[in-house]
């Protein structure tokens, strides 16, 4: 699997 | 940050906001499903918890403490101060049918096996689903008030807004995450229903 995204969005 | 994603917010931020004024200036819940509401702020609960371990800006902050603080506010007054004008008996979509899969798809399909990704990916699989309960209850009663059906309109309209922004930031940034994708083209699809109502009646739904 990719790498966790950076979640920044809401 | 693009347009999509920040009319996207407003839209989610004017959904939230037109349902909570709508209880509290007629101090009445009727119409509307708790148990959506419950979902929704366990969504928020569940995919917030990093205000406690990272800061990505200010907007980022400020928007995530208004949305938990009105979806708390939003469950309180429909089981604590207006409890007598909840309708419990047309709000009888069963949550934890909605929990215990997302649960345990949260555990089987995610980015990354850890505890905050965990619950994030839980979060997102349960706001795809959250608003089951609302629209089961409408198609029981039959009918919305007016103001509900714009609460939901830019309830569904927020997702679908984002479905372009991961559109934009795929072309512009190279970034995509599969999992919010395909969570956001489901919850957009269960509002296509509505959606088609809302724009041909135009006024009190029934579904």
């Amino acid at each position: 699997w990719q790498h966790p995204p950076s979640h920044d969005e809401l | 940050m693009n347009i999509f994603r920040l009319t996207g917010d407003l839209s989610h931020l004017a959904a939230i906001i037109i349902l909570l004024l709508k209880i509290w200036k007629t101090r009445s819940c009727a119409g509307i499903s708790g148990k959506s509401q419950i979902l929704f702020a366990l969504v928020f609960t569940t995919r917030y918890l990093d205000l406690l371990t990272s800061f990505i800006s200010l907007y980022n902050t400020t928007m995530k403490v208004i949305y938990i603080g009105c979806a708390y506010a939003t469950v309180y007054l429909i089981y604590m101060k207006f409890k007598a004008t909840y309708d419990g008996n047309h709000d009888s979509f069963r949550m934890e049918f909605l929990v215990v899969p997302v649960g345990g798809l949260a555990c089987l399909v995610n980015h990354d096996f850890s505890f905050l990704e965990i619950l994030w990916t839980f979060s997102i699989y349960l706001e795809s689903v959250a608003i089951l309960p609302q629209l089961f209850m409408i198609s029981k009663t039959g009918e919305a008030e007016t103001i509900t059906t714009h609460y939901l309109f830019f309830l569904g309209l927020y997702r679908a807004l984002y479905l372009f922004n991961w559109i934009w930031r795929f072309y512009f940034e190279g970034f995509f995450d599969m999992i919010a994708i395909v969570a956001g083209m489901v919850q957009t699809i269960l509002y296509c229903d509505f959606f088609y109502l809302y724009v041909t009646k135009g006024q009190g739904i029934s579904l």
